[in-house]
């Protein structure tokens, strides 16, 4: 089953 | 304060039909850099980042940087109000709790001035790493719309795979199956309707249909678009607003657990 992502888990806060 | 002038006022129109969908409230930053907006959708999967420089506008002031909250829905039904001709122009004051937008028809015979209410909004901004693209696709807009459209018909997700035969967007769901591949195409009239492939290495990523649909409602803006993708990072899909800026749309990928 694919998992969908969150984009928080690729970009961090600056 | 901020004060900035848009003769092509369609642009801030199609600008909100292509944002309002995904975002329901951000945080507008003046900067003298220009008018730009970051934000995630309310589930974190999707970001949108938009930058209208300064330089595209007839006019721009903005004395120090700070952010207006404005909730998109009720700033896109300011902006119908706007004829497609007019001309647009923003003010606005740091800590103020109002924006006022103000259309003025080409003829200069109708002036009419919205103030809308401002909203505190939380919103972490994000830093998006430079990230090197395993596959950029340039694509007329018209067709990745298409092509986005046409699969949401048949199945819930896409997957997006660039190999050296071109790209190739397919999806599966209970009626069937449905593969569509653009080759690589740059003997056209018009370089708008080339499709152009570079490729470093071949990358397969799968992303939700209904996201890609509403990213499509920035075609308006943009004759072409651009994808970049790299294996286990967000798609990256890209509407270039003419001399202004672009509107960039980042969504994460469904990976397998």
């Amino acid at each position: 089953v694919n998992q969908q992502r969150q984009i928080t888990n690729f970009f961090s806060p600056s | 304060m901020l004060e900035l002038r848009l003769v092509q006022g369609s642009l801030l129109k199609k600008v909100l039909e292509s944002i309002k969908d995904l975002v329901n409230d951000a945080n507008f930053d003046c900067s003298a850099t220009g008018f730009s907006l970051q934000a995630m959708d309310s589930s974190h999967v999707a970001l949108v980042s938009l930058l209208l420089r300064s330089e595209g506008f007839e006019h721009y002031r903005c004395d120090k940087n700070f952010s207006m909250g404005m909730n998109l829905g009720n700033m896109s039904k300011m902006l119908k109000c706007a004829g497609n001709d007019d001309i647009i122009t923003i003010k606005g004051d740091d800590g103020g709790d109002t924006i006022t937008f103000m259309f003025e028809s080409p003829s200069q015979d109708k002036i009419a001035d919205f103030e809308m209410k401002l909203m505190d909004i939380d919103s972490e901004h994000l830093g998006i790493p430079e990230a090197e693209y395993h596959a950029i696709v340039r694509m007329p807009s018209a067709e990745f719309a298409r092509i986005c459209k046409d699969l949401s018909s048949i199945g819930d997700t896409v997957i997006i795979s660039v190999t050296k035969e071109g790209v190739k967007f397919s999806t599966k769901g209970d009626i069937g199956t449905a593969n569509i591949v653009c080759r690589q195409n740059t003997t056209v009239d018009k370089p708008e309707e080339a499709t152009i492939i570079e490729m470093q290495e071949p990358v397969s990523l799968t992303f939700a249909l209904r996201y890609m649909n509403s990213f499509t409602k920035a075609s308006p803006l943009s004759n072409t678009v651009t994808i970049s993708l790299s294996s286990e990072l967000p798609v990256v899909v890209e509407y270039k607003i003419a001399e202004m800026g672009y509107i960039r749309y980042y969504l994460a990928p469904k990976i397998e657990d």
